[in-house]
């Protein structure tokens, strides 16, 4: 539906304006690389089926899975590439300060709580089960690093707030998604609704600041 | 496959 595919061109987007924003400006001051690290891990996570559908079936929709799924794997991997080496000097280590144990541990710990046991499954299907709510789980507060870093900061480069928007409007517009499949098929797994949830709340703040400074052309500062 | 559509999901 229409809500999935706006959502999923905001998030191609955010990869877009994030790659702007390294190559334009020459650094990545202000971007968390903890951050980045966790998305990699959330897209390796979720995307252990990324060839499966070439032995069932070739057909417009999976195709398109395919493209996106490479392009936030492939584009995340080179953020990190460029962050980690090209533009280490820019990076603040210093303004990065969340511990990413504490966000990784305590979602491997809940994925065991939330991934469904099938009696019928062998245990291949086990093990992609628990990455899959692992990442769901972690995507949701993965962006974590990077709002403890603008708030150290206190300020953030206008690029800088756009990536962000975009990126937090992506699940937004994944619940309105949800909605309607909840009304015209069926009601998606709990899991995936409540970890939206908490990740578009994680931006309310963010999307408040942003509506009231940059929407009006003023600088992303924090009051 | 119950998640199966939710699997589908980016």
């Amino acid at each position: 539906n229409l809500f999935r595919l706006f959502g999923d061109l905001l998030h191609v987007a955010s990869i877009f304006l994030l790659w702007t924003k390294i190559h334009k400006t020459r650094s990545c001051a202000g971007l968390s690389l903890k951050s980045q690290i966790l998305f990699l891990s959330v897209y390796m996570t979720r995307y252990l089926d990324l060839f499966v559908f070439i032995f069932h079936r070739i057909d417009l929709y999976h195709l398109y899975n395919f493209v996106m799924k490479c392009l936030f794997i492939g584009s995340q991997a080179a953020v990190i590439y460029y962050m980690w080496f090209r533009y280490r000097p820019t990076y603040n280590a210093k303004l990065d300060t969340v511990r990413p144990e504490f966000i990784v541990l305590p979602c491997l710990v809940l994925s065991f709580f939330f991934f469904e046991a099938d009696p019928r499954a062998n245990s291949l299907y086990y093990v992609r089960e628990y990455f899959w709510t692992f990442s769901i789980l972690l995507e949701s507060v993965a962006i974590l690093p990077q709002m403890f870093l603008l708030s150290n900061t206190g300020e953030a480069e206008s690029i800088t707030t756009h990536y962000l928007l975009c990126l937090g409007l992506y699940r937004a517009f994944y619940l309105l998604n949800w909605i309607w499949r909840f009304i015209f098929y069926r009601s998606p797994e709990a899991v995936v609704v409540l970890a939206g949830i908490l990740q578009t709340a994680l931006y309310s703040d963010f999307f408040y600041i942003y509506y009231k400074r940059v929407f009006s052309g003023r600088a992303f500062k924090l009051p | 496959e119950s998640k199966a559509d939710d699997k589908d999901e980016l």
